[in-house]
């Protein structure tokens, strides 16, 4: 365990508790072999070393604490700031329906998350509309009408429409539903499908939604960063939503995801019933990451 | 990554990068720059080319040793009855698709395939994969309603499917994580339910792995392993910029056989799976 590790870097006879150019050498390739397994993205990684080793260097006539504790402490201050804070607010419009669009990878997560999503807010009080604007995976619109049907809120669907068309008629739907929150279930797709990501981005274009969240899976490794990039270069994300978070992969990905876009990690999903998403912790997950 | 002025340093770094961004974890990419390293001070590799070309070799052997199923097909294993498959891993993976993909494979080689709608907990599991069933023109088995047993329907499709003498029987499974203790109990039951019916089935486990999964692919072997062995894996979605490094791990740490990769979402979009096409895609 890296924390056991570290505290045996420093405390050896050499070193006498002190951080020395040594110690902080051996235990920055200790957390940098940590942060790889832990699936962040290596490119950070090497940045982020290279900040504790020059934090750590300039700190050396610390002698209060423990040198040990020193070092750990400032691997996960920094870890911390690096996932930023945590804002499970969403900015909701006054004039009209708010619109949230889901976007990411296959299989991510984004069609459990319009469930949970639709669950807080109706139990906070406000009217979601559902809209299942996923037309090509099987059963995917069936998915969304089990879901609405679950937490009580209306889905709307159509056949024989195209997802950007789909999207536009929700708004007057939503109107006639008195419905003053839209969310948007879009289609899994590769941020390398030119296409596809046409396509979202001419939803967006078309319907403006006041909030986008990407939608990332937790065990996802270094290619985060390509996903992400790309999902924000096109869309301008408004905030992340890391799903699966109740599995033990040790969520790197978060950093990446975080780092490249920089935007805030909204809510995690913690497992597959509606009421499983809750805030981000950037403290909870900085340990979790550095296992 | 240095190992001698001859060699140019941007190349090194160059391969510490593919090595590193590719998944294959930090002791993987470690060992192969040990065995560079090594290589190099004995002559045996004098440039870049050659130095590619060393670390292209030493992953194809550890993608292909001792693991002859390595891309081997789905093929008939029970002579007299059913060849049972059970499909996991976990939520999202790709199982169902990838079942509807070894499906038609199995059906455009000339035999009978019915499918088990084993995944009774989430909304529109069973649907998704009746529509899979209806194009490819297979008999499925689905629960009584939602929330049943998942073992009941394994039972029920066994049943049918020895009584029916199908060739083939893929059962479908609800992606769970191997943290859920239930889930992966529940798992176990039904594995147990086909034992009774046929003791040397299933005839194949094969695991899913989503091509984007980091590290954590290692314990999902590792964890989905104990509760039955893991006859293959099959890879999904390398059809998008993720290398699927870890399956290196996969093959060197727990010596599970890769038989297919995903590209795609459409009913043709699997491979069997070639080692070399895997390392040459590692550098591109
Ligand atoms: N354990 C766990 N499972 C989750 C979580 N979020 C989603 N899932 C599961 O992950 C799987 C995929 O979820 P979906 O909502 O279908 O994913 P999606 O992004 O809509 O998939 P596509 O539309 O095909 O791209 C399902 O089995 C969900 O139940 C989570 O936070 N924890
Ligand atoms: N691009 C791409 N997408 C894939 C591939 N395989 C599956 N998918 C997509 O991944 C998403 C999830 O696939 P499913 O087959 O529903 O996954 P699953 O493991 O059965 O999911 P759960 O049953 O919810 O655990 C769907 O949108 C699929 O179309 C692949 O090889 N490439
Ligand atoms: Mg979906
Ligand atoms: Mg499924």
């Amino acid at each position: 365990d890296l924390t056991e590790k570290l505290t045996n870097v420093f405390d050896t006879v050499r070193s006498r508790g002190k951080l020395t150019e040594e110690n902080i050498g051996q235990a920055c390739d200790s957390v940098r072999k940590a942060l790889i397994e832990a699936d962040v993205n290596f490119t950070i990684v090497k940045d982020f070393i290279s900040r504790v080793r020059e934090q750590a260097l300039g700190e050396q006539k610390v002698k209060k604490i423990k040198a040990g504790d020193y070092f750990i402490k400032i691997v996960s201050d920094e870890l911390t700031s690096l996932l930023g804070e945590g804002n499970a607010e969403i900015p909701f419009v006054k004039d009209g329906p708010t619109i949230i669009m889901m976007c990411g990878l296959q299989g991510s997560g984004k069609t459990t998350t319009v469930g949970k999503l639709a669950y807080k807010l109706k139990n906070e009080g406000r009217k979601p509309l559902l809209v299942a604007a996923d037309i090509q995976r099987p059963a995917a619109i069936e998915q969304l009408h089990v879901l609405g049907e679950q937490v009580g809120v209306p889905v709307f669907s159509k056949q024989n429409s195209t997802p950007p068309e789909i999207c536009i008629e929700a708004l007057a739907v939503a109107k006639s539903e008195n419905a003053d929150v839209i969310i948007l279930d879009t289609a899994g797709r590769l941020h390398v499908d030119e296409e596809l990501m046409n396509e979202l981005h001419l939803i967006n274009k078309k319907v403006k939604p006041h909030q986008t969240y990407l939608v990332v899976d937790a065990m996802i490794g270094q290619d985060a960063v390509n996903s992400a990039k790309e999902f924000n270069d096109r869309l301008e994300l408004d905030g992340l939503i890391l799903t699966k978070l109740d599995g033990d992969s040790r969520g790197g990905a978060a950093i990446s995801i975080r780092h490249v876009t920089g935007k805030t990690i909204k809510f995690v999903g913690m497992g597959e019933k509606l009421d499983a998403l809750e805030s981000f912790y950037p403290d909870r997950l900085a340990s979790r990451i550095l296992g | 990554f240095t190992i001698g002025s001859k060699i140019d340093q941007d190349t090194l770094d160059e391969l510490e990068e593919i090595l590193l961004s590719s998944d294959m974890g930090f002791e993987v990419a470690e060992s192969i720059k040990e065995s560079v390293s090594k290589a190099y001070k004995n002559k045996e590799v004098e440039n870049d080319t050659e130095i590619k070309l060393f670390i292209q070799d030493e992953i194809k052997s550890i993608l292909k040793d001792g693991l002859e199923n390595t891309g081997k097909p789905i093929q008939k294993i029970n002579l007299n009855g059913p060849t049972i498959i059970t499909i996991i891993g976990v939520n999202g993976s790709g199982k169902t698709t990838s079942i509807a993909k070894l499906t038609k494979s199995i059906v455009d080689g000339g035999h009978s395939v019915m499918l088990a709608a084993a995944d009774t907990f989430r909304a529109a599991a069973v649907e998704q994969l009746t529509i899979w069933s209806e194009r490819l023109g297979v008999e499925i088995v689905k629960p009584a309603k939602t929330g049943s047993d998942p073992a009941s329907v394994v039972y029920d499709a066994t049943e049918l499917a020895i009584q029916k003498n199908v060739d083939f029987l893929i059962i479908d499974t609800a992606g769970r994580l191997h943290t859920q203790k239930d889930l992966m109990a529940q798992l176990h039951k039904m594995h147990n339910v086909i034992k009774k019916k046929i003791p040397e089935a299933p005839h194949e486990t094969i695991l899913i792995l989503d091509g984007t999964t980091g590290q954590n692919a290692v314990v999902q072997g590792i964890e989905f392993g104990k509760v039955h062995d893991i006859t293959g894996l099959i890879m999904t979605k390398l059809d998008g910029s993720a290398k699927g490094g870890v399956l290196i791990r996969m093959c060197k740490e727990l010596q599970i056989p890769i038989r297919y990769i995903g590209m795609g979402e459409q009913i043709d979009d699997l491979e069997t799976f070639s080692p070399e096409k895997f390392v040459d895609a590692l550098f591109e």
